[in-house]
């Protein structure tokens, strides 16, 4: 999961974008729930 | 709705504390929402709408958050 | 208030666009508010809340969203 940290709040919704994971803005409230979604995405 | 709703839905959202007030949060998940800095529910109504009112969104925030199971993130 | 003030407070909350119709943001930095994922007012609505109304946080992340200056944000 850390590995997504190092991503820009930018780069984080163009992978959610990319997944098609439906998404509101990244702030610091809902950044984490947004890489745990990446993550089960990709495992 | 049970009365608790009832109650909740009665009072402005301005001044309201969150925790056991809640319909669906009992105290030990208010308490854990209000370690999280949710200490209002104006507070938690800013997350849903930040999620864009997406209902799947917001109760999976609140399982991570406070560990609402299914039945309470419904409430 | 400006006419666009009052033309903003007159309409519901629920379905507002942001961008150019808020006072104090113009087509610029709404679209960036936009590109950002604050396409709704209730979005950034939201944002305020979560901020717990608290004004000084609230124009500091304006000025990082979009770049608004301080006239702006206090709009």
């Amino acid at each position: 999961m850390d590995d997504y940290a190092v991503l820009s709040d930018t780069e984080l919704a163009a992978v959610l974008r990319q997944y098609n994971i439906p998404h509101g803005p990244i702030v610091g409230s809902t950044r984490k729930l947004y890489e745990k979604k990446i993550f089960e995405y990709e495992t | 709705t049970s009365q608790k709703h009832r109650d909740f839905v009665a009072e402005p959202m301005g001044g309201k504390a969150s925790g056991g007030a809640w319909p669906g949060i009992g105290d030990a998940l208010g308490k854990r929402l209000e370690e999280g800095g949710f200490d209002k529910a104006y507070v938690v109504l800013g997350q849903f709408l930040v999620l864009k009112k997406d209902e799947d969104l917001f109760r999976e925030w609140l399982k991570d958050t406070c560990g609402a199971n299914a039945k309470q993130s419904r409430d």
